[in-house]
């Protein structure tokens, strides 16, 4: 188990700092175990500083970098050991259009790479435009739940409609 | 495995049944706030061997059945079933005879939950035990919940690294 | 004091009742205090509705419904004893369009019935085009913040210029 | 009082002095992440008499205090100037005899934060009684901070009446 641990570890951490500096177009991020003899008690450590900032504290970081920062560490995890489905549930609520595009470059690239099969619910239009194939959950009978295939080239006529 | 389809009937808010296919690469799901969303989330998460109603968003498991309208009545039962592809034969060895296999949960109000497997009834364990094996399962953290995305990196440093181990 | 919060109590929970029916477009809330016979010790529960469905516990509503519920409890008690200035740090970010535009009708509404001035930090563009101005902050200086006013017919220059 | 202009001088991102001008109606602030938004909300709370160093995001209220980039140095001190237009006289007494209030709170690494209206030093509590005379405050609901917009109806009961009693 140990051995197991520092190898899990090793490659965390390689792909975290990796997808770090794609996520935020440069800057550096590392993982630290707080006992590196005793890693199966030990705590971990996040360390990460955007671009042209200084090495700081999470807490201090903004709500959107946050996020990214986060999403890198999920899938530096998820890449080590690939799960058949990643669900994302408005992941990119607090992102500008900028990390949005970031974001959704890399779930290209990672749904193109592996196996892995995707469920990414999403309110921005920018990402909507960027699945293979959308489904749209309607309330028309108010309470009730359902469930339509949307015509991806129209997102809008999903969303009119059912808003109304 | 691959996961293929996931079929609600009286779970949350889907009180029809209902089929979520889940194709290659990128699906997107949109709709209106309150549509059901993230229900669809939690019946995965539920199938799957989840444990914890407060995941549920409930006070109790019972939450999750369909509860009523102004115009339907609630119901009594819930059932979620998965469709996995188990052409590579991963699965543990006394569910491992066939390329499908089909995961139902359901619960019956006041008769708590009962889980089957291609048919057969299986214990909760037997369920948890063959997603772990495909490293997968309710708790994994890709399956990030709505509003949870940070948790990992807010999480205390030992809470991180068990994160960590059970990923590897 | 205690004939204050009475008063108070009353005044918040017509409004809140008001304000949740005109964001949901329908459906109601109400508050009750847990011991009426003691209001200084008691606690606040709230009750709500969305239009079609039952009485529910807050919990089981969706990120966007607890938003809009929150929002107008927040704005009841804020209208019963108005603030010089109010500020709403991205408090879009888990709505659809169509409740992002109820929420800044309502917006337009209190400001133009009170002296109260709004802060709206957004990165909603449907959000940015119903302000009466608006300021960008950028870093063009990298981890330096700079304040630039933004001409309100082009928010795109803006975001596109600062975010490359 | 109507809140006229807000200036910021080494407060967190903003190192050099940065005028927030507070017109009628709505104001919108914009900009990509991590640009310095938020740190324009907290600096109008920490000058209206925050004491929590955890509601400034930081582990100590040094944090607020510019900490220097690749290329300048950390600086000093922090200052935060707030302008309030009191032609109503709606101050307490002793602050009331001038149509203009300024209220400056800065902060110098290692000795404390000092507050100061219209050039006279005043407490930390002379600032709080000042904004709880207008109902408004460091923890006034009207503040609402990014992803806190749902803390209202997830607070236990006897918080929100607690909430209810301040906004009374
Ligand atoms: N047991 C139940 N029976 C019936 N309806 C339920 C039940 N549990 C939850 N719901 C309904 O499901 C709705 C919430 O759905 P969900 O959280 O999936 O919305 P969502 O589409 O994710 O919205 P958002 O975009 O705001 O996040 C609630 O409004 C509630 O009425
Ligand atoms: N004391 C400080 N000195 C210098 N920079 C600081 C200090 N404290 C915080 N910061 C910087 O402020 C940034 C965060 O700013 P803020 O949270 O205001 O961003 P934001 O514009 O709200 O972004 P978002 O849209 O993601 O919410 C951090 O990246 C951090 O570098
Ligand atoms: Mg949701
Ligand atoms: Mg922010």
């Amino acid at each position: 188990a140990r051995e197991r641990l520092v190898a899990a570890f090793d490659t965390v951490n390689k792909s975290f700092g990796e997808l770090f500096s794609l996520l935020f177009g440069g800057g550096q991020a590392y993982l630290e175990l707080t006992d590196a003899d005793d890693p199966l008690n030990s705590g971990l450590e996040i360390y990460a500083q955007p671009p042209g900032k200084k090495c700081q504290v999470l807490s201090l970081f903004s709500g959107g970098e946050q996020t990214l920062t986060s999403i890198a560490l999920i899938f530096a995890m998820f890449l080590t050991n690939p799960a058949p489905i990643c669900v994302l549930d408005e992941i990119d609520a607090p992102l500008d259009d900028s990390n949005v595009d970031r974001v959704c470059t890399l779930l290209e690239k990672m749904a193109a790479e592996g196996d892995t099969r995707f469920i990414v619910i999403t309110h921005h239009r920018m990402t909507m435009a960027r699945m293979d194939r959308l489904y749209g959950v309607t309330m028309s009978e108010r309470g009730v739940s359902q469930l339509v295939s949307v015509d991806m080239s129209q997102p809008d006529m999903f969303e009119d409609a059912i808003a109304a | 495995v691959q996961f293929n389809k996931l079929r609600l009937t009286g779970f949350k808010s889907f009180v029809e049944a209902t089929d979520l296919e889940i194709g290659k690469g990128l699906t997107g799901i949109i709709g209106p706030n309150g549509c059901g969303k993230s229900n669809l989330v939690e019946a995965l998460r539920w199938v799957m061997g989840e444990t914890s109603a407060k995941r549920m968003r409930g006070s109790g498991m019972e939450d999750v059945i369909f509860n009523g309208t102004d115009r339907r009545p609630a119901r009594n039962i819930a059932e979620v079933t998965l469709h996995l592809d188990n052409s590579k034969r991963e699965a543990p060895a006394e569910l491992n005879d066939s390329d499908e296999l089909e995961i139902v949960r359901r619960i019956e109000r006041d008769k708590g939950s009962s889980y089957k497997v291609n048919g057969k009834n299986v214990r909760a364990k037997d369920v948890q035990l063959l997603f772990a094996d495909v490293s997968i399962g309710a708790n994994s953290p890709a399956l990030v919940s709505q509003g949870r995305v940070a948790d990992l990196i807010n999480a205390k440093p030992t809470q991180r690294r068990l994160i960590l181990e059970e990923a590897a």
